[in-house]
């Protein structure tokens, strides 16, 4: 782990007295080394690492008995400072259904996630209409129908060839059921391509939701930068959803997807059945990147 | 980026920016550059165009020193598709179907993810658009029995290849791999003369769990090739130098768009050249 490395760090230099700035250099790599294993984007790591520097190259460290601790104490708290705390708050419209926009790349998990999230407020109490906008992918509406009849939760399926049209619909849909939410299943697009991403504009533009939440693959690696930066930019991201959490990967696409957007990460996705969905805690994700 | 013409310390840092931007990952970047610095001062180099071509020429000879030699037009393949969630396992199925359609090969799929929603029929769509036939079960069988049926169709038939499409697994989950290992014990003894590929599909967006995906599917199916997907996006999949260089397992394919046509050969120059343009 980052803590037990540079325990061994600081242990080395221990025996020569009082330690230098190059000394906490030498510490600074090791925590950068461990981030980007993290995978933690590399811009990220360096605006990181000049943070803690900033803090470290003072009296705390130079003169710590316990360096290791102290180092490992500011990276804590600058990660703290960045991912913020817990926030899984929905936003609420003024007036109902308030509608949920799920958008991200191609299998980073939003038709799941549509499920996950409409059986967490379906617990809450509240009412939910999915909306099966992916007319794209091969049997995309059938997969969100089969994920509804399982929760109890009604799919709206549009007869528009058009997904504009189909959100339309199904926030039209909703508000004549008298629901709270309603949650779009976008298709999955990349963040570079014009077309579809216009597509998503003009879908915010038709039925401005109260949220708009990246889904996102925990498994993300530097891309993840590049991503929330473009979703962002385009759509005004108002949270994201971490999937996949369930892995082994260490999830530094966490600390990206925050740092350059700003947007809490909100819920995480745990498993692969509906009911493995759960608040985000940043502290937890600290832990994984850390190592 | 990389246009300076004198090589120091601040070029070496970049060169470094353009490896670990691209998820090449620390531990290959800093044997690649290591390799860079021993021929810096061994041919003594000065030129940052030469250093460029240099660490090119590096990554290219681990990409020789490990080559699948898949042949999609081959016949008599059974290919077992295997990764984790979202990858683009199934469409990458029907993508290889489609090529072999294209060569006339007699192609069956078999359906076998019978656990994640719709995943039947999604791979039903693709076979129907293709024309090519698809063994499945209800939702719910045992991915097994579909396996049996799927190779013993192909047998009765005299299918030539069978395309299995298993379902999205996490490679940390013990159960999920046991099942695994259960469709590939029963493909093995239902393969009728034909040969084995296990293929694992990656998706190039994949930062470093990649490595621990290839490590723990290799150990379970056998995986002796991969699949990267998804090469159309930003990402530049540089985690397949690290897989040649840390646990030897080639890249065969490369997946380049959503549509059908969007499969082609992994060539190592082209990637290099896309990692470094
Ligand atoms: N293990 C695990 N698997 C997940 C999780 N969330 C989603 N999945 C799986 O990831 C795969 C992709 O999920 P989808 O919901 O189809 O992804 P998508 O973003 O809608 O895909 P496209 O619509 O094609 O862009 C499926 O196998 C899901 O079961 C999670 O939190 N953990
Ligand atoms: N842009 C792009 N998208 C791809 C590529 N390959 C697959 N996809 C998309 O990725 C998403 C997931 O593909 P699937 O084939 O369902 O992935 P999978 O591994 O079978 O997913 P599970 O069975 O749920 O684990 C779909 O939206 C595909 O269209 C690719 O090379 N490029
Ligand atoms: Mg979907
Ligand atoms: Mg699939």
């Amino acid at each position: 782990s980052l803590s037990e490395r540079l325990q061994e760090i600081f242990r080395r230099l221990r025996g020569k007295g009082r330690l230098s700035e190059a000394d906490v250099d030498a510490a600074l790599r090791e925590v950068r080394l461990a981030f980007l294993e993290a995978d933690v984007n590399y811009l990220v790591v360096k605006d990181f690492i000049a943070r803690v520097r900033a803090r470290a190259v003072g009296k705390e460290i130079l003169e710590s008995l316990t360096p290791a601790q102290q180092v490992i104490k500011i990276v804590h708290e600058e990660l703290t400072t960045i991912m913020g705390r817990a926030e899984a708050k929905l936003d609420r419209a003024a007036v109902p259904p308030s509608t949920v926009m799920l958008v991200g790349l191609q299998g980073s998990g939003k038709t799941t996630t549509a499920g996950k999230l409409g059986l967490y407020l379906r617990k809450q109490g509240r009412g939910v209409l999915l909306v099966a906008a992916d007319l794209r992918r091969p049997a995309a509406v059938k997969q969100l129908q089969v994920l509804g009849e399982d929760i109890g939760l009604p799919v709206y399926v549009g007869t528009a060839r058009d997904p504009v049209a189909v959100c339309r619909e199904g926030v039209a849909e909703a508000g004549r059921r008298g629901l709270d939410y309603v949650l779009l299943d976008t298709a999955g697009r990349l963040h570079v391509d014009e077309e579809l991403m216009a597509e998503l504009e003009e879908i915010k533009a038709a039925v401005r939701p109260v949220e708009i939440l990246l889904v996102a693959d925990a498994m993300t690696g530097q891309d993840a930068v590049n991503v929330a930066k473009t979703f962002h930019e385009r759509l005004g991201l108002t949270g994201a959803i971490l999937t996949k959490l369930d892995s082994d990967t260490r999830g530094g696409a966490a600390l990206s997807i925050r740092a350059v957007t700003g947007a809490p990460i909100k819920f995480a996705g745990v498993g692969e059945k509906l009911e493995q969905f759960e608040v985000f805690h940043p502290e937890r994700i600290a832990a994984r990147i850390l190592g | 980026l990389l246009r300076r013409g004198k090589v120091d310390e601040e070029f070496f840092a970049e060169l470094e920016a353009v490896l670990l931007q691209a998820d090449v990952g620390p531990a290959t970047t800093e044997k690649l550059l290591g390799r860079l610095k021993e021929r810096v001062a061994r041919e003594r180099l000065v030129e940052a165009e030469v250093l460029k071509e240099a660490l090119a020429t590096e990554v290219l000879a681990l990409f020789s020193s490990c080559r699948a030699d898949l042949d999609l037009s081959a016949r008599g393949v059974v290919y077992l598709v295997v990764g984790v969630n979202g990858v683009g396992k199934t469409t990458t199925a029907a993508k290889m179907a489609a090529h072999m359609r294209k060569e006339g090969i007699g192609v069956l799929l078999v359906a076998a993810d019978t656990f994640r929603a719709a995943a039947i029929e999604q791979l039903e769509t693709w076979g129907a658009r293709l024309g090519v036939e698809v063994i499945r079960h209800g939702p719910g069988a045992d991915p097994a029995a579909v396996a049996f049926d799927g190779l013993a169709a192909a047998r009765a038939r005299g299918y030539e290849n069978v395309i299995v499409d298993t379902a999205g697994r996490l490679h940390t989950k013990a159960n999920l791999l046991e099942e695994l290992r259960k469709v590939r014990r029963v493909v093995e003894a239902g393969l009728d003369g034909r040969r084995l590929c296990s293929l694992l599909v990656l998706d190039a967006t994949t930062g470093q769990n990649a490595l621990h995906q290839a490590q723990v599917f290799r150990e379970v199916v056998g995986t002796g090739a991969a699949v990267l997907t998804k090469l159309d996006g930003t990402a530049k999949g540089g985690v397949a130098i690290a897989l040649v260089d840390r646990i030897g397992l080639p890249i065969a394919l490369v997946g380049v768009g959503e549509g059908i046509e969007d499969l082609r050969e992994f060539v190592p120059e082209e990637f290099v050249a896309a990692l470094f343009g």
